[in-house]
């Protein structure tokens, strides 16, 4: 289960602090699938951030599978980071002088991964997201579309059982984006953990739960009626 | 106006050619909205480049109100997409180590105007968009959606004629995106050009035009119905 508890986040900036989460206590349990909404600005990338132990809040505790993350070694954060967790990132995050192979083998390559399974693994990965035709593609080759599929084919490669998803269908059209949720259920269908974050309602009623954020703080947290 | 005939663009790569568009006839008129969908891939961010004269076809010939802009001088592109198109982009482009108000600037300081007026056009600008509160973030400091709306303060900063959005509301919650288009729905309003690529049927809806694309081509171009 993931455990946050009073959670702040203030970014310290000369002249003026912004206060991004105010006071957030959530709990999500394991095979959830959870939607996240909100203004532009209302703090879910930065909630997604301390949720995938990227960042750290400034007060306040997150419990990971009951361990408090604040105090792990450098080593085992490195480990959910690369093995527990996959993140989606709003803005990719490519290497852009790596080819879209390249890319998604990255978290293979942190694991020790020899380098045959490696390219089985994540020529698999970016099958599934449509682009095996465009494996040699650097970022900058690539449609922007196309490099938000790499950016999840890269999250998925290595089977995480939390997956946290930032605005996974912004840059594509329905059909493909459809696609991408059918992964994402599936997904959730074998037990894995789901956290998205989007501002298409359509999309968001793929999860079973939605939260509503607003100037930093939780405004509503409701169950998905079930069809 | 703008006009496309038999033009194609052909990105080579080592081993592979990728036939990005494949033969586009296309003519937008002035004070048109035209909004530009497609799968991803369809090639409509190719498109885009070529109208806003960031790329060259590689084949075909574009018209820009009358001139064929293959035979321009440098310095007439350059005024060209500095003045007359406003461009966003679906990955936004911004400058990393410079602040917004730096950002939103550029286009202004590539016209030589003095650094007061220009303060005054980009502070306005960016006021419209809804970040006056974050003036000296740099980009980094800002969430997906507020880069977005750097890029398109930024584009709309010259008083362009043409304005050429690309995916303008993917990172934005449904009220933001509603009030930018409410900004590029005023800018049609009193005569200028809207070419938008979205992958949201409801944003689409904005134009008067539909145009359709898949795998390089127009797959069909229609009015939107008057309401
Ligand atoms: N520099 C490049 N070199 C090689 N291929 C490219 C390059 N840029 C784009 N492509 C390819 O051209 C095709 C069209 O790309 P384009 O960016 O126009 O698509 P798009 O319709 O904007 O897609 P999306 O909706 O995903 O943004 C894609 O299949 C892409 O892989
Ligand atoms: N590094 C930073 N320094 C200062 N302020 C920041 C930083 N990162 C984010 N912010 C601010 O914190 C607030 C929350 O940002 P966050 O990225 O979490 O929003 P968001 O809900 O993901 O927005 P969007 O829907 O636009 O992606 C924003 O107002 C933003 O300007
Ligand atoms: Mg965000
Ligand atoms: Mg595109």
């Amino acid at each position: 289960a993931l455990h946050l508890n009073q959670v702040k986040k203030i970014y310290t900036m000369t002249g003026e602090d912004v206060c991004a989460l105010s006071s957030i206590d959530l709990v999500i349990n394991e095979n959830e699938y959870v939607a996240i909404m909100g203004p532009s600005g209302s703090g879910k990338s930065t909630l997604m951030n301390i949720l995938g132990c990227l960042d750290v809040a400034t007060s306040g505790d997150y419990f990971l599978a009951g361990a408090n993350v604040s105090e792990l070694s450098d080593d085992a954060l490195a480990e959910i980071r690369n093995r527990r967790i996959g993140f989606i990132f709003q803005t990719f995050n490519l290497l852009p002088r790596s080819s879209l192979l390249q890319n998604v083998e990255l978290p293979l390559i942190y694991r020790g991964i020899n380098a045959r399974e490696r390219r089985q693994l994540a020529e698999a990965s970016i099958a599934r997201v449509g682009l095996g035709d465009r494996m040699k593609h650097k970022p900058n080759e690539l449609s922007g579309g196309q490099r938000q599929r790499v950016a999840i084919a890269r999250a998925l490669v290595n089977n995480p059982s939390v997956i946290l998803a930032d605005e996974p269908t912004g840059n594509l059209d329905s059909k493909t984006g459809q696609e991408i949720m059918e992964i994402l259920n599936q997904l959730h269908a074998v037990g894995n953990t789901i956290i998205l974050v989007t501002h298409e309602h359509e999309i968001a009623q793929n999860a079973e739960r939605i939260i509503q954020l607003k100037d930093g703080m939780i405004e509503s947290d409701h169950t998905v009626p079930m069809l």
